[in-house]
Formats: C-alpha cells, structure tokens, sequence
C-alpha cells in the first residue's frame, strides 16, 4: 500500500542523493549515467521534468509527485 | 502541437527512469 510507495520514494531518493544533502542537483543527476541505462540527456530531461518550481534543486517532495504521476499510469500532467 | 509532444517524450524518459531505479533495487547484485 502507501507506505511501500513512500517508502520506495525515499529510496529512490537517497540512490540520487547520495551524500544525503535533502534535495538532488543537476549533478547529482548526471552521477547516475554511469548507473542506469540512460543518456546525459534524458537525466537532464527528467531532471527538468521533476523539477517543477525549475530552481535547480529536487526537494523529495518534488521527486515523490514525479513517482506518483509515473505509477498512475505514467502520466505527468 | 508541439508542446504535447515534449510532454509525451518527458513521459517516455520518465517512465524509463522510475523503472531502470525499478529494476536496479530488484534487481540481483
């Protein structure tokens, strides 16, 4: 239920932010080119898509809508 | 229209985000 999701959120969270500041940079971001199978590019696509407020930092908050929006039916409005 | 379609791309490498974190937390070391 919710708090598996949540759950999931903060782990997913903490696998980009992994010096535990609270929020992931740009930089962060671009770290995991390395580890997943995904271009620089697309990282700053959905870097720039999950940063809504676009002011270059992703709070977990910001990170969580994306998650939601991607589990319900992978729609980002 | 061209906003529609940046918004389906973002879709596409969102989705494809969430499930490469998916797959390497499920995933076997």
């Amino acid at each position: 239920g919710q708090n598996t999701i949540l759950e999931k959120t903060h782990d997913f969270f903490q696998m980009c932010d992994i010096e535990n500041k609270g929020f992931i940079t740009r930089r962060d971001m671009q770290r995991l080119n390395g580890e997943l199978p995904l271009s620089a590019e697309e990282l700053e696509n959905v870097f720039d898509t999950l940063d809504s407020d676009s002011n270059g930092y992703l709070t977990l908050n910001e990170f969580s809508s994306g998650f939601c929006a991607f589990l319900s039916g992978q729609k980002v409005s | 229209d061209p906003n529609m379609k940046a918004g389906a791309a973002n879709e596409g490498v969102l989705a494809n985000f969430f499930n490469s974190l998916l797959s390497k937390k499920t995933g076997s070391p």
